[in-house]
């Protein structure tokens, strides 16, 4: 399963609707000059996968939604992240294949009030009904490791003794 | 429970020190159990050794060593329990101009069946994606993002007339 | 005593703004005393205006843009109480390539009358310092440095017999 | 003044005596592969100005002595700093003229036991003469800030408002 698009609405430094991507298999970069809002589209799948407001660099989620000097008055931002399955060929990345009808639509919304909800394929879920279908598809939200957050990577091979032994358990 | 964590635990390692000795490039790594007959209660450490060096733990290495250390582990746990995606944030900050050019082709032979997107400000990295580049900027304080595939660029680069003789 | 604080403050808060325009190319930065009477009691805030955005706390900025902030404060204070010399290791971690340039040109400029020793990975940065590099290499597990003039070296370069028509 | 050159003796990665320079008025930069010993240089100095053995990355100063496979024996470690004053003529770096018989050696030496002692121009003396000495010159040890260690620029400008407020306080 692989992420297809991200659809950002008001959220950190997007105003409006914008698709990042598409992605593709294989490998994608991500680039720009400092402070143009790269660490920010790592921030909406953090958004998305339901971490907590000071995991995504801000102390509630209120302050996720757009906030500038053009357009101070944002009610809220929602992040969708569209997943779909791809025919695992071990060839090169050009010739994978989506499947059609596997499309995975993930979706969650912050608001002012500091509240947010979920929707699962346009659904109103829990947040654990998100990460019962990502954990179906390999996505493992309790250990969080295929995500490297800007300034963190150095410290991964720092943790200790027993924090390796729990991620290591929590592995198998 | 101990069976499966210690079978889990020697591929875990295996895996670690066939990644870390190819970007490394002759240096070795090993994941310990403090405690072997109760691995549960001590905990793992992780020692390396870095080419032409001693064995050291971590914290005594340096930054850019710190982060070849960290990705050997994550490229290692990856063959044991695979994630469908990996995204990274900067993990070349500390790399010299070679290691990130090694980091980059490894992850490049790495992702046959797996999606990596790689937020990078290092030129010998970003090069290297020749697919996909998501270009962000903010022209004036609400950031825009658009989608290029750089072989297009280049077919249409080739496509142009030569310059008259 | 007060009189004291608030002359050397001002100055500090002009130096400040000075360089991180310069070095932002539009932005802005300001230190504001949160307690103007009082101004020991409550501290100092730093905040900072990047080109083309709003006034923000330093908390939400990006890493480039503290980076920049942090320099801009470490310039602007060298005005007010200078230093005979710096020493820097890789500041430039989490600058663009076009940021490197800039705080590397800026530190050309100011050491006038200063001796600056930068540690760098980076290039566009390393490639500036035309009189002195120390190149550290570490062959077999001890670390050894030899000091370079690459001016010298352009010179024997230029010196070479030039190639067979 | 200027540093003119740091010689090390058994010092972290070094083995053996080495001197590292000679530096001149203007810029320097270090440089070099990964772990190959750049930051230690940045340590000889910390050490030198009597920083503690945990802002030198490490817990006890003995384990600044240095110790390899090759070389596994050894019983302490100097560091010595070499400071010459230069006449100020603000014009280009080449023309930086040391003046002769402001040298100024600073030195400082630790031991398996973790003891160490200094030294001011070759005389033993308390770390406190070195830092008068150095302050008479503009070097001021109890700031620091001229010294940016690897991995701390982003947090220079983070400080807490009352630390802000000290370090300003600090320099007047
Ligand atoms: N709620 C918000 N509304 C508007 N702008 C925001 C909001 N939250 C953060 N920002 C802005 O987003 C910018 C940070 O973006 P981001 O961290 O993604 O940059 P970056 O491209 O990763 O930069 P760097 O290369 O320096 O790491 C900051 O300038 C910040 O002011
Ligand atoms: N007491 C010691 N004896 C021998 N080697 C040591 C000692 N202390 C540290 N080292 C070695 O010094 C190396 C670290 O050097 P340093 O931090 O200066 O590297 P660096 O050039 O700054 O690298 P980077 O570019 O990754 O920051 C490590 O490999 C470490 O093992
Ligand atoms: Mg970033
Ligand atoms: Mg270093």
């Amino acid at each position: 399963m692989i992420i297809k698009n991200i659809v950002v609405h008001n959220f950190k430094s997007f105003h409006g609707t914008h698709v990042i991507g598409p992605f593709f298999k294989g490998m994608s970069s991500v680039i720009g000059p400092n402070g143009s809002g790269k660490s920010n589209v790592l921030d909406s799948i953090l958004f998305v996968f339901g971490y907590r407001a000071s995991k995504i660099r801000t102390k509630k989620v209120s302050m996720l939604i757009h906030n500038s000097a053009k357009f101070p008055n944002c009610n809220s931002c929602t992040v969708t992240v569209n997943f779909v399955q791809i025919l695992d060929n071990n060839g090169p990345q050009e010739d994978a294949q989506e499947i059609p009808g596997t499309e995975v639509e993930v979706s969650r919304s912050a608001f002012k009030d500091n509240s947010s909800h979920y929707t699962l394929d346009g659904k109103r879920v829990q947040f654990k009904d998100i990460a019962v279908k990502l954990q179906n598809h390999g996505v493992d939200l309790t250990n969080g490791r295929f995500l490297i957050l800007q300034g963190e990577v150095e410290q991964i091979a720092q943790m200790k003794p027993k924090a390796e032994n729990e991620n290591d358990t929590g592995l198998l | 429970r101990y069976q499966e964590f210690m079978a889990g635990f020697m591929i875990i390692n295996q895996k670690l020190k066939e990644v870390f000795r190819m970007i490394s490039i002759g240096g070795d790594a090993e994941l310990e159990l403090q405690d072997t007959f109760n691995p549960f209660l001590e905990g793992i450490a992780f020692s390396v050794r870095p080419r032409n060096k001693a064995w050291t733990q971590i914290d005594r290495l340096s930054g850019g060593e710190k982060t070849l250390s960290s990705l050997a582990l994550v490229f290692g746990l990856h063959y044991f329990k695979p994630s469908p995606f990996y995204m990274m944030d900067e993990i070349d900050a500390a790399l010299d101009t070679r290691n990130v050019s090694i980091i980059g082709h490894y992850i490049k032979k790495f992702t046959v069946n797996c999606q990596f997107i790689v937020i990078s400000l290092r030129a010998e990295m970003y090069d290297l994606f020749e697919r996909r580049i998501i270009g962000v900027f903010k022209p004036d304080g609400c950031t825009r993002t658009v989608a290029i595939d750089p072989r297009e660029f280049s077919k249409s680069h080739l496509k142009q007339p030569s310059p008259p003789p």
